[in-house]
């Protein structure tokens, strides 16, 4: 014992503590000290003993609307900061609770607490002090929801979808808040805070997953967050985590008729139709999941002086270039595009989705 | 599935079945791809090794697989990072053939939807499956008609658990046609109003205990919801596998 005034059986080393049990913070007192009234020595014993489980589950019941209040003043007894002992509760406490609830733990077969024999406290009124039910007292402890009808249900029970108070009341107002949840922006939908953020998108209109990047001005942020140097953008290798950088850089523009447009270093280019073959074709289609080539064409470029095109080469080596998504297969160039034309395709969706034919002896079999 | 009747041999190219070790036929899934299958996140709880798959196509009679059938194993399953198996919420994988098919009449991957084309409410589409019939499980791979049902309506039959919106409900409410325990992981596919093409909307997910006389519609993983995770995952295995 730190203590010179304890003894060496190491009881009674402690002075008062802080209460952290918190089932019983909501006490009209805050220190406590151990060995507490069911024989435990720290609160952490407390916190996994079987009297901690036992008593919230009896609250439930509604058995004794002062039965936490005494479940705490055994579990976490008060400390008296000047004496520095233990404050029990008083014995007409302890019999009301017993005399209500005893016969409830009964009919599932279960045992009053051994150690909380009601002889053991003092009576009120006596030369000691002892602790009764004020005025103010919550009746629920904090690991509770207190129903409109006053009785108490665990909090885990608030906003489930089940009726656990008598009057439902703990299934009314089930907003975000009261379910621990985040409210998605601009919606009633409610997340958990974890998938905020997180790279995958939850809430309508993506809100869970913006201002979530702190990125430099050369970087460009991933979809999961991170960042990228922008010159590692659509290079047919994977840099970000999520292989983000990857996606959606070919496109087939609807507006003007099936243009291919490829982005490199985040910047969006024309593919240059001079080295385009078919195999090419038959890969954009593919990558893009729009089946195969229907028609390719060559369209020269319009509008504004040659020298400005951004365009993109296919690469001298693309055939060594296997398995590579169409990004990787082609080169940036500074120079122009020889025929000034542009690559535009039209992919049809292939066999997908068909039926074999049914047999017209089986579907129009006449009457 | 219950209430449905025996389908035609090869009327459903893209459904398939997958089937592990000893137990045969665990769950449907559904060709989207030459090497591509989809199924549901929970047909691999506790067995998420690929090498203890394998797909079956181009089947009918579970017993005698035909000379149309073919048969793959697999060599990766990709379940949604974000499956809950609680609530059973993106209850939805993305299964990679050891080797592509071989596309004939027997055997074709169905159309995918776009990012959030769902059907519309009280259309009706097709379920198929080996599922539990209600008395006995088939042999011969069964199809069900089942209307859409909207997801109000559908949350009002589950007060107990969330319709998300990566779910589809549809059935009945009394329950008459319906998938059954078996049909997980298998297509719910609606026809174009056009006529021809099938997309699939649907992959069978959850609903009451299909053979009690606790009954209501079937719930679905909605796929239009997972179509951009779909080709995301395609084109990061295909092409940057590393």
């Amino acid at each position: 014992c730190a203590s010179t005034s304890c003894d060496t059986r190491h009881h009674n080393c402690t002075g008062c503590e802080p209460i952290s049990l918190e089932l019983c913070m909501n006490l009209p007192y805050n220190h406590t000290r151990f060995p507490n009234f069911l024989g435990h020595v720290s609160q952490r014993e407390s916190s996994v003993s079987w009297e901690s489980s036992l008593f919230p589950a009896l609250v439930q019941t509604g058995c004794y609307q002062y039965l936490m209040f005494y479940a705490c003043t055994l579990l976490v007894p008060k400390c008296d900061p000047l004496s520095l002992s233990t404050v029990p509760p008083c014995r007409s406490l302890c019999r009301t609770a017993k005399e209500k609830c005893e016969s409830v733990l009964g009919i599932v077969g279960l045992q009053w607490p051994d150690d909380s024999d009601c002889a053991q406290f003092p009576e009120e009124g006596g030369d000691s002090t002892c602790l009764l039910p004020e005025a103010g007292v919550d009746e629920c402890s904090p690991s509770h929801f207190k129903c409109r009808s006053g009785r108490c249900v665990l909090a885990s029970k608030r906003c489930d979808g089940l009726a656990d108070c008598d009057d439902r009341s703990d299934e009314d107002h089930c907003g975000c808040t009261e379910r621990s949840l985040w409210e998605c922006p601009g919606s009633g939908v409610c997340i958990k805070t974890s998938m905020i953020c997180d790279g995958i998108p939850d809430c309508p209109l993506l809100a869970d997953e913006v201002n979530c990047s702190a990125c430099g001005d050369n970087e460009l942020a991933c979809n999961n967050h991170k960042c990228v140097h922008r010159t590692l953008w659509c290079d047919g290798k994977k840099h970000c985590t999520d292989a983000s950088d990857e996606w959606d850089c070919v496109s087939l523009t609807q507006s003007s008729g099936s243009i291919l447009t490829v982005q490199r270093t985040a910047d969006h280019y024309h593919v240059c139709a001079d080295e385009w073959n078919q195999q090419l074709s038959k890969l954009t289609c593919d990558q893009l999941g729009l089946g195969v080539p229907a028609s390719v064409s060559m369209v020269p470029e319009q509008g504004g002086p040659p020298g400005r095109r951004r365009w993109l080469h296919v690469h001298p080596e693309w055939e060594e270039r296997k398995g590579s998504a169409l990004q990787a297969r082609l080169e940036k160039r500074s120079h122009s595009c020889h025929s000034g034309k542009r690559v535009a395709l039209v992919c049809v969706r292939d066999k997908c989705g068909l039926r074999p034919a049914m047999d017209a002896r089986l579907s129009r079999q006449k009457r | 599935i219950l209430g449905g009747r025996v389908a035609r041999q090869g009327a459903w190219p893209w459904q398939c079945s997958l089937q592990s070790g000893q137990s045969g036929h665990v769950c449907g899934c559904v060709l989207i791809g030459t090497k591509w299958a989809l199924t549901v996140a929970h047909c691999f709880e506790g067995r998420e090794k690929a090498h203890l798959w394998k797909v079956l196509l181009g089947l009918h009679n579970l017993d005698h697989p035909g000379v149309h059938s073919q048969r793959r194993g697999v060599r990766a399953i990709t379940v949604h990072p974000r499956y809950n198996r609680a609530v059973v919420d993106y209850d939805i994988s993305v299964v990679e053939l050891d080797s592509e098919v071989e596309e004939t009449e027997w055997v074709r991957p169905v159309c995918l939807p776009g990012t959030n084309q769902i059907p519309t409410p009280d259309s009706y589409c097709y379920i198929t499956g080996w599922g539990h019939m209600g008395n006995r499980m088939p042999f011969k791979l069964q199809e069900g008609q089942v209307r859409i049902i909207s997801m109000s309506q559908c949350q009002s039959y589950f007060d107990m658990k969330t319709i998300t919106a990566r779910m589809l409900c549809a059935g009945y409410e009394a329950g008459t046609v319906d998938s059954c325990m078996g049909d997980s992981g298998g297509p719910l596919v609606c026809e174009e109003l056009s006529g021809g093409r099938w997309t699939l909307f649907g992959l069978t997910s959850w609903g009451s205990v299909c053979f009690s006389k606790v009954l209501g519609p079937g719930v679905y993983s909605n796929v239009s919801h997972f179509t951009p995770w779909i080709h995301q995952q395609i084109f990061m295995r295909t092409y940057l596998p590393d």
